[in-house]
Formats: structure tokens, sequence, C-alpha cells
């Protein structure tokens, strides 16, 4: 029996509640994509900023187009969370941007990953 | 898992104090409980490295320094209301822990019927990792991973959460990875 992602199960058990209300507007971007414009999408490339996917622009804000940029913290942040990596604003990528998390980064780390295994022929 | 840019850890870290902000509490929560939650979520942490965490006599001398703060509190990272963000700690050796204070927070979703209602145990656990020297982790079972949905509990440490704080501290003498397989054979 296949059963359901937890991850989407929690836009199940919360849909309804009072979410953090910066959040719970990137509901909207559900499905836009690369080269669109929103209004408000600047706030979601400052969530991608704050935990480490998009650097801080220096001379300009963040503007509301759906770039290159945000399209590459997007599936950086895909990646970094184990969903799957489609660089699109889906309802599974959604529900994780919008779920109650920790305030550290995800951005400064080290990363291992466990040794591969090889064999030797004998 | 994943550490820190420098891979900081503390050192020597045979005996780790720490205290609660007695100004920066909850009232909703008996200090009692509060102190349990705490007590059990360092104890999950010394079982598996050779760490023991101990409640400090006074806040000020703490090695780890735990609150509930509300919106700006001064480091920067200020807190965002009900949900949102739930919590934050600093790497080793700055011991900062901080809880949003504005959220529900649960020891028993029992008697807490909130939909917002946010497990302390489980964050707790999370951030002490944190302080730890662990980064957040891309294993969704680990406790290190950066997200936590309401009312859900997410307490027992996973193999990659041991694997990591091991490789910062080494084993406890006394630590099985077979009982943690089991324990975990027994959550799915």
């Amino acid at each position: 029996r296949i059963l359901p992602d937890p991850a989407v199960t929690v836009i199940t058990a919360t849909a309804n509640v009072s979410h953090n209300a910066t959040w719970h507007d990137f509901t909207k971007f559900l499905d836009a994509g690369k080269g669109s414009q929103v209004v408000g999408m600047s706030e979601l490339k400052k969530y991608f900023s704050r935990f480490g996917y998009l650097p801080v622009p220096e001379k300009t804000n963040f503007t509301d187009v759906f770039d290159k940029q945000l399209e590459s913290a997007l599936t950086l942040y895909q990646s970094r969370l184990s969903l799957p990596v489609t660089g699109k604003l889906d309802p599974e990528t959604i529900s994780a941007i919008t779920s109650p998390r920790c305030g550290v980064s995800d951005a400064p780390q080290q990363q291992h990953t466990p040794a591969k295994l090889h064999a030797t022929r004998r | 898992y994943a550490y820190f840019n420098g891979k900081p850890r503390w050192a020597p870290a045979k005996l780790l104090t720490y205290a609660i902000n007695p100004k920066h509490v909850i009232s909703y929560v008996s200090s009692s409980d509060i102190e349990t939650i705490f007590h059990r979520a360092f104890s999950r942490w010394s079982a598996v490295i050779p760490v023991n965490f101990t409640k400090a006599r006074d806040y000020s001398s703490a090695d780890i320094k735990i609150g509930f703060y509300k919106g700006d509190h001064g480091d920067g990272e200020p807190f965002d209301g009900v949900l949102g963000v739930l919590a934050h700690a600093f790497s080793p050796e700055n011991g900062r822990f901080h809880l949003d204070a504005e959220e529900s927070w649960a020891v028993d979703f029992e008697s807490d019927k909130s939909k917002v209602a946010v497990d302390l145990d489980s964050v707790a656990t999370h951030e002490i990792g944190h302080l730890l020297g662990l980064a957040h982790s891309s294993v969704k079972d680990a406790v290190m991973y950066p997200s936590l949905s309401p009312r859900t509990k997410k307490v027992d440490l996973q193999m990659d959460d041991v694997a990591g704080v091991q490789a910062l501290y080494g084993s406890n003498p006394n630590f099985k990875f077979s009982s943690l397989q089991s324990e975990n054979s027994y959550n799915h």
C-alpha cells in the first residue's frame, strides 16, 4: 500500500488554520513559472534569502519577477529538503515553504554524505 | 547530516549546563513541565554522545541559555508570531536557544486541542542539535530536518542525527545502534 507523503499531509492538516500571514500568502504563487510576474513574489525571494538560498541584492530590492535566480534557489531548496526537484512552485514545494520551521538558515553547512562502498574483484 | 561552517563544537564538552531565563518564560505551561521536557530533550542527545547536560545553578553562568521571546528580541532574528519561524539556536559555543513566545506550545496534544499547537519537546530536541553543532539535514525523518508541522511530534533521533553528532563528539559507550534501530522500527 502506498502511504501518502507526510509533507503532503501537512497541507491537509494545516490548510484551515491561521498560518503565519506572510508565508501563507505564498500559496498564490502555486504553479507560477519562470518569466511570470506576480505581485508579492519579492516576499518569496526574501524568504529564500533569509534561509540561505538567494544572496541579498547589493543595490536594488528584490523584484516580483520569477527570474533565473529564483528558479535556481527553488531547485536548491527542493534538493536540500528532499522534495521532487521540479524548479517549479508545485503543491508539495508550496506546502513545504509555508510549513512552520526552524529559523536557522539552511545555508552555512558542510554537507556529509555516506561514503560509497567500492567493490573489489578477487 | 550537515554542520555549520568550520564545524564548530564544544570543547571540552563532557558537561554542559543549561538554564531557562526566568524573565522569559510562558505562563500557560508549568515550570515543572517545561523543565521535564528540556531534561528529556537533552537526555536524548546525551544517550548517544559522551556529553552530560545538567541544570545550572543560575541563569547567567549557564553554558546554554534558553528563553521564550516575542518579536524583535535583540539578536537580529526577530520572531514572527504564530507559526512561521518557531525557534532558533546558535552554533557552538554560543549557547543561545530562543523560542517564539507567541506559538501555542504544547506538552500534551491530548489536552491541547489547538490546531496551531506546536510540540515543545520536538522543537527542543531539534534546537539542541544546533547547539551541539548540527545544521539542517535533508533527511525528512531526521530530527534535524528544518520544518515541523503543528500537532506533530518528532523526537526520536534517527540514524542521520546520531551519525552526525557522534562524528563531532564520539559515541556514548553505553549506546548501541541496534537499540536505535529497534526504536525506529517501533515508531514506524
